[in-house]
């Protein structure tokens, strides 16, 4: 059984599928086997970012390591309870093809709240969450005082991952490891980055979760999405900035954070 | 009937939510009626903006000019048939009740393809696009090549715009004036932004929407969002960083940019 990790956060733009993209690359440039999941349809953001890596990869004539993707489409049937037997079984049938056959499964969920979305993240065994450095995206993992930034409650993307977690427990007794990664930091803002740093440090106490160092607000996570290339499939010792090499060493340590089975492979 | 302005866009995070409430700010200050409406009743960004606003004039005796705010709950009947006529009945009432009483509204739809978000951009008399200055936020709008940049036809939101153009003419002859703004914007990154730029010049006169000069990346857009406060609370004269006064002049420039009919009002 390949090793699930699921993108997830209802917020939108919080930085899912540009980190799902990553932390694909990062495991077959270390040779292991990936098969990738969109559950979003309709934008199709990772499935986009894929193709573009495939038709680069044609027209330039260069071998590039590819996840074996799928994107998992939303059903048409006329009753709701109809649409979601319809996506489960598919849900299903897709993930137990690209579990067989690969060391990992990189699922990356829509920004909304979606039937396929609580499907894949009942099913992960490790699941990220990219939030942008800012209180709109807080809120959707719980409300503080504005005064005094104590934790008041969790909110509504907490809650689904609460009730995800309770969903795997039962199916079939394992854990999701939940990881919470802060994106686009700021190299400016102290005030406002020490005050996301306290309250996500309360609350991944009290409603357990870890927490991982995150990336950097570079233009090098966002600039080569239309050729499908990322930071890792740059040759070392080229004309690197130092953005690029932070980049690097952030994607890195966000992959020792995600503490995966990579030996057992 | 007021004049309605809708912020639309199907990639998360663009900064529909951001812009609404910056939109909403102003038009207060400037003594206008405005009612407000959040289209995504799971994440309510907005309404939440909203609610820490009115709690914050409270707890600090400080009177804030506040919207006229209400959600339109999503529907939870058994057909998808049912649900959309039960959700075009509340969002048509509760229209028309913020239309009759107030010179402007302001609606905030979720980062995705939704009923209600269709409905929202049908009766727009203006429409914001907010970006990210990402071409993983422009592939939503239109696919480029990845050598030449050149556009190769419009993406899923860009049609379902045209969708509601003319679903708007047909209901009673009006248009939809579309601006697209660049969010976000760093103060570094030359190469992509001038890509960037090219790409959205091209689109613009293709598809038929006006650019806006948009926002910079600053953190006083974000901070405040626990207090409910914009930066046209602040009072002027005050310690402004530089940041302060490029944002309040990127807001007052977008208004101005829409060209709202504000005259007649
Ligand atoms: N570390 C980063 N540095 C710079 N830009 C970034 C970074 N991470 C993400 N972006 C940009 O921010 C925007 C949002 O990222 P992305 O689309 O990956 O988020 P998402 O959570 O998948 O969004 P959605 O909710 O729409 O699925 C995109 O324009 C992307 O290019
Ligand atoms: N100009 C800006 N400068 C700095 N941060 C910004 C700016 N605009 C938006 N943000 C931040 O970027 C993130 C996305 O913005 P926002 O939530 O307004 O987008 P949205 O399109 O409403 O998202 P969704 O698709 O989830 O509804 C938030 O964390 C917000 O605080
Ligand atoms: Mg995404
Ligand atoms: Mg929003």
């Amino acid at each position: 059984r390949a090793h699930v990790i699921v993108l997830g956060n209802e917020k939108g733009g919080s930085g899912k599928t540009t980190s799902a993209m990553h932390v694909i690359a990062v495991l077959l440039q270390e040779g292991f086997r990936v098969a990738s999941m969109d559950l979003d349809s309709r934008q199709r953001s990772l499935t986009r970012y894929v193709e573009n890596r495939a038709a680069w990869s044609q027209s330039n004539g260069v071998r590039l390591a590819m996840p074996d993707h799928q994107v998992i489409e939303l059903s048409d049937k006329e009753t709701v309870a109809e649409r979601q037997e319809d996506e489960r079984e598919r849900f299903q049938a897709g993930l137990a093809r690209a579990s067989a056959a690969h060391d990992f499964v990189v699922i990356d969920c829509p920004g909304s709240d979606s039937f396929l979305s609580r499907l894949g993240h009942a099913v992960a065994d490790t699941l990220i969450t990219p939030m942008n450095d800012s209180f709109v995206d807080f809120d959707l993992l719980a409300r503080v005082d504005p005064q005094t930034y104590e934790i008041k409650g969790p909110s509504v993307y907490s809650e689904m991952v609460w009730e995800s977690r309770k969903r795997r427990a039962m199916a079939d007794g394992g854990s999701i490891d939940w990881v919470v990664m802060r994106n686009r930091l700021s190299m400016l803002d102290a005030k406002n980055k020490r005050r996301l740093e306290g309250v996500l440090e309360a609350l991944a106490d009290r409603i357990g979760f870890r927490l991982a160092p995150g990336f950097g607000e570079r233009v090098i996570f966002r600039e080569m999405f239309p050729s499908g290339l990322t930071l890792l499939d740059l040759k070392e010792g080229g004309a690197w900035s130092m953005s690029h090499v932070a980049a690097r060493a952030e994607v890195r340590q966000l992959i020792e954070t995600l503490d995966l089975p990579l030996a057992e492979m």
